[in-house]
């Protein structure tokens, strides 16, 4: 699904803040 | 954090103990990008115990099969909108609000955003009070869970997020970013400040928006907020910043960026 592979793009930052 | 992906077997037992099957939208993000962790409010809630959370109890077996009433494309619901549950939901002491719904998120204290599972509004996101009968639900614009958690992540990581958590998710508010830009009342700049760094990702547009506040604001309290929301998580990008904010013509500034470098 398009949208999933668009989120989990954006959310990549969030990981390399941790 | 976000939790990690819930095995589809797991998904399926929960389904199968309540009788209902899981949006798409939300099942296909369960499986493949997390449980629970970083999202809108408080963040997501895990499937596994948001019951234990939100009600401090296992809902019971029914709760999710049992068809939420309201529907988007009805009027605005009124004050007395629980009287749609029935006249046997109101009389059972045993009672919890919201049947078949999941909750999402904690906005703070009893305001709550749920996920219809079962009923004619299945799959959108509703905005509630577990007081229920001091505010009427009232459904988000977004179509499906997917559409609702992009639109956080693009709120946030474009500077739309502010503080209040009951109006963060509005398409009509206002973009935090503007504000600190363009606004003219110094103390509207400094809740733009603090509200754009309150988010949990800084894009490099809004570090720049930050950086360029921390140095340049003719207002030394939102100078001294730039730098104070920049320092809680600087990157080696921000230090030009910071290190020009020593100089600031305002001891607040100077302290706040000493105590930035040195965290």
């Amino acid at each position: 699904d398009a949208r999933l592979r668009r989120i989990a793009a954006k959310l990549a930052p969030v990981r390399d803040l941790l | 954090l976000l939790g990690p992906p819930m095995p589809e077997s797991r998904v399926v037992a929960f389904e199968e103990q309540y009788g209902i099957r899981l949006p798409p939208c939300y099942r296909s993000f369960l499986t493949t990008i997390g449980n629970g962790g970083i999202g809108p409010g408080a963040g997501l809630l895990h499937l596994d115990d948001w019951d234990y959370v939100v009600l401090g109890a296992p809902i019971r077996p029914d709760h999710l099969s049992t068809p939420f009433p309201l529907s988007p494309t009805d009027p605005a619901p009124g004050p007395d909108w629980y009287h749609a549950f029935g006249p046997a939901w109101l009389d059972d002491d045993d009672a919890e609000p919201y049947p078949g719904t999941i909750a999402l998120t904690t906005r703070g204290c009893s305001l709550y955003t749920l996920l219809v599972v079962t009923g004619p509004a299945r799959g959108r996101v509703v905005d509630v009070n577990l007081e229920f009968d001091v505010d009427a639900p009232s459904f988000t614009h977004d179509t499906d869970f997917l559409d609702w958690y992009e639109r956080w992540l693009d709120q946030t990581g474009n500077g739309m997020h502010s503080a209040p958590p009951d109006v963060a998710l509005r398409d009509d508010e206002p973009p935090m970013a503007a504000i600190l830009r363009d606004a003219s009342d110094p103390a509207l700049r400094e809740v733009a400040a603090r509200g754009l760094g309150r988010a949990p990702i800084l894009t490099p547009a809004v570090r720049s928006l930050l950086g360029a506040a921390a140095v340049g604001d003719p207002a030394p309290e939102v100078r001294r907020t730039a730098v104070i929301m920049l320092g809680r998580r600087p990157t080696p990008s921000d230090d030009d910043v910071l290190v020009r904010a020593l100089t600031d013509a305002s001891a607040d500034v100077r302290e706040a960026a000493l105590q930035a470098l040195a965290g």
